[in-house]
């Protein structure tokens, strides 16, 4: 099995603490 | 803490349940404790940072926050209350927000809010001819208030309303109308026997009101239109201490008496009054 550090750090979910979500709309 | 120490901070994501808690709790705080404007939702939370504590945690937020189309007064709950739309000129609240979490309970330490309207920019981009808002010491809005009570007064057959605040209005092009929104509380005068409205007063257990009025221009005169939803008496409650938390988010100004305040979880509206259309 051939390991791609490179790559797979790419190709997970970007996860961002902050800010959340908008629930509504921005303005 | 001892020298060289610093507190224990943990990271926390905007998104995390307990963070929505907090905020969730922030909000529902701001909404119980303002009796100006509107009652806003949650829209985002910007920032959260917890700081252990001796005795609990501490959540320190930054949440932005939407106005919706229920008064401050209005003891719908917020669950029921929609957001005001951008083609109705939106108003957003920026709020900071210090909570501490102590066995697993949050509790409001602080709360400073700011609001401020949709740019008019904005609003033209998603409809060309929606009236913008107001400045609320303008004469014609002043002027339709005072007909819009007027005509209300007039029409009913119970206590005399006094002006609490206008909350909001709009000037319309086309026709030519100005449309109000504007929060009346009961007084001990009979609306009938009314002969100088500075003479009454504002009853102890007190009972509010909101209206939505639209005075239009015509040839020769004007017509006003005007609909009052009065809510359930509220029972006399004391007032805030002077050492409580900071609360507010400053809604507009009206030259009107400050009502006090009003418990969170009133049950909904049960009397409607109106529409009385002149």
């Amino acid at each position: 099995k051939v390991a791609h550090p490179n790559t797979a750090a790419a190709a997970g979910p970007v996860v961002r603490p902050c800010p959340g979500r908008i629930r509504y709309f921005k303005i | 803490l001892p020298n060289g120490l610093s507190p224990a901070y943990r990271q926390l994501n905007c998104d995390d349940p307990e963070t929505e808690q907090a905020a969730l709790l922030a909000v529902d705080y701001i909404n119980s404790h303002i009796h100006q404007g509107y009652k806003h939702v949650l829209n985002q939370i910007d920032k959260v940072q917890v700081w252990a504590q001796p005795t609990g945690e501490s959540f320190k937020l930054e949440i932005d926050t939407l106005e919706t189309t229920c008064h401050a007064l209005d003891p719908t709950p917020l669950a029921n209350c929609s957001v005001r739309q951008l083609t109705q000129h939106a108003v957003e609240g920026d709020c900071d927000v210090r909570l501490l979490k102590q066995n697993g309970q949050f509790s409001v330490s602080f709360v400073k809010c700011k609001s401020s309207p949709d740019s008019a920019e904005d609003v033209r981009k998603v409809c060309l001819d929606c009236p913008l808002l107001a400045p609320l010491n303008d004469t014609r809005v002043v002027h339709a208030v005072e007909a819009a009570l007027a005509a209300f007064n007039a029409q009913n057959n119970g206590s005399y309303f006094q002006l609490v605040e206008i909350s909001r209005a709009q000037l319309v092009p086309l026709p030519v109308s100005v449309h109000v929104e504007f929060a009346v509380a009961a007084t001990d005068c009979v609306a009938k026997e009314v002969i100088d409205p500075a003479k009454c007063n504002l009853l102890a257990e007190k009972q509010y009101g909101f209206c939505k009025a639209t005075l239009t221009e015509k040839v020769g005169g004007e017509d006003v239109a005007v609909t009052c939803t009065v809510f359930q008496t509220q029972p006399v409650v004391p007032l805030p201490q002077p050492d409580g938390p900071d609360v507010g988010v400053p809604g507009p100004v009206a030259d009107a008496a400050t009502p006090e305040p009003s418990p969170a979880d009133l049950p909904v509206a049960s009397l409607v009054v109106g529409p009385v259309v002149v």
